[in-house]
């Protein structure tokens, strides 16, 4: 911790170990941001110390690139799924193989719409793909909710859960909804459930106004619809490391150019 | 080389070639492992930048540098191209005129950086040529 830059060379006695100035700090950043195309210091909002589950998925990807650049492909797939295999699959690192960027989106809104039992109930999510950087294309684009294990009220029960895109939205009726996929669960069963949203990315990129979020609903066996959270989906008064988030692989499909300074 | 040179060579040496021998012994010391042209270490932090609130990994990086002599005669261990080998001997022969090869880079490496942007969503990225992996003389 003697400095910003540090020169470890033992043949250089007279490069000193220093802190940098002032000046030369805001030089450093000033050029590192250039090289990571930044025009700007992020200012995130962070609300707790503690990493959601989109850091930490994240922060998978980035350890099995690490390992990736390390060692051989077969041995870090062999050390992945030892580690934490119901967060990153498998299946996210082949994306990762041909991603030049990958990018987590924190869901804005979660409205769960606790209806008459006449009605759907359904829980809501959305988000913001306004600050995608120029020049980056999406070849892969994933939802995913954690499900957890429900058999008190659901023994032996099984759920249809569907993920609808929003199409149109109406202030006296239903939105209007574009089924994306169903798909049959045990009660019982617990884990990360990932969903392909790739074409819709892709719209709501192309078309911001057509961005109005998705909808999961979710049905017995018997047909009765039931909120979520009761079918075990964990939304955002849940724990931190299972909120729902999103997920894209782009790739570039410009050449950027850095400006001179 | 001009006349000039070649009187002022005749006043030091009878020959060329002990001109030659001079200046290889003179540069072979400075050709030792000491000085020659290697990776040197440098680490760049993040967190000494102040950014560890928006840099989720790494904290740094070890960026390294090139640095050192590709003088005459060029070892093995210097990663010298075929044409920095002429380039040597061409440099003791014409120091005016011909530089040495210059230490540089001869392999890089990505880096891979993990971040918030401004809306607190994360990004990862492969920036490209950020690590010096190895040196030679060019």
């Amino acid at each position: 911790g003697s400095g910003s830059v540090l020169d470890g060379s033992e043949l250089q006695p007279n490069f000193i170990h220093r802190r940098l100035r002032n000046q030369e700090k805001r030089e450093m950043q000033k050029e590192i941001l250039s090289i990571l195309g930044l025009n700007h210091r992020p200012r995130p909002h962070l609300n707790s110390g503690k990493y959601n589950s989109a850091p930490l998925f994240m922060l998978d990807l980035y350890n099995s690139m690490s390992t990736e650049e390390k060692s051989d492909v077969d041995q870090y797939r062999s050390l992945f799924t030892t580690t934490r295999p119901a967060l990153a699959s498998l299946h996210d690192t082949e994306f990762l193989h041909d991603a030049d960027m990958v990018m987590s989106f924190v869901n804005l809104v979660e409205n769960d719409r606790e209806l008459s039992p006449q009605r759907r109930h359904h829980k809501e999510f959305k988000f913001n793909l306004s600050q995608i950087p120029e020049g980056e294309a999406i070849t892969a684009a994933e939802f995913r909710v954690y499900k957890e294990c429900v058999t008190r009220a659901f023994r032996n029960e099984t759920f249809l859960l569907s993920v609808f895109q929003v199409v149109g939205e109406h202030p006296d009726r239903d939105a209007d909804l574009f089924l994306l996929e169903s798909r049959r669960l045990w009660a019982a069963e617990e884990g990360w459930l990932e969903f392909d949203i790739t074409a819709t990315s892709n719209l709501w990129v192309m078309s911001p106004h057509h961005n109005l979020g998705l909808q999961i609903s979710v049905e017995t066996s018997s047909g009765w619809s039931i909120s979520p959270k009761e079918a075990g989906l964990v939304g955002r008064d849940g724990a931190l490391e299972r909120q729902p988030f999103m997920v894209a692989f782009f790739k570039v499909s410009e050449v950027r150019i850095r400006t001179a300074r | 080389s001009t006349g000039r040179r070649r009187q002022q060579n005749r006043n030091r040496s009878n020959s060329p070639q002990e001109a030659t021998k001079g200046s290889a012994h003179t540069d072979y010391n400075s050709s030792d492992q000491k000085t020659a042209c290697r990776k040197h270490e440098l680490y760049v932090s993040f967190r000494e930048l102040g950014w560890q609130d928006w840099i989720i990994a790494p904290e740094g990086y070890a960026a390294n540098y090139c640095d050192g002599e590709c003088s005459f005669p060029l070892n093995a261990h210097m990663n010298a191209t075929n044409h920095a080998i002429v380039q040597t001997l061409v440099h003791l022969m014409n120091p005016e005129n011909v530089p040495k090869p210059c230490c540089a880079p001869t392999k890089l490496q990505a880096i891979s950086v993990l971040y918030y942007d401004d809306n607190s969503n994360v990004i990862l990225k492969k920036y490209k040529n950020m690590v010096v992996r190895s040196c030679g003389c060019h």
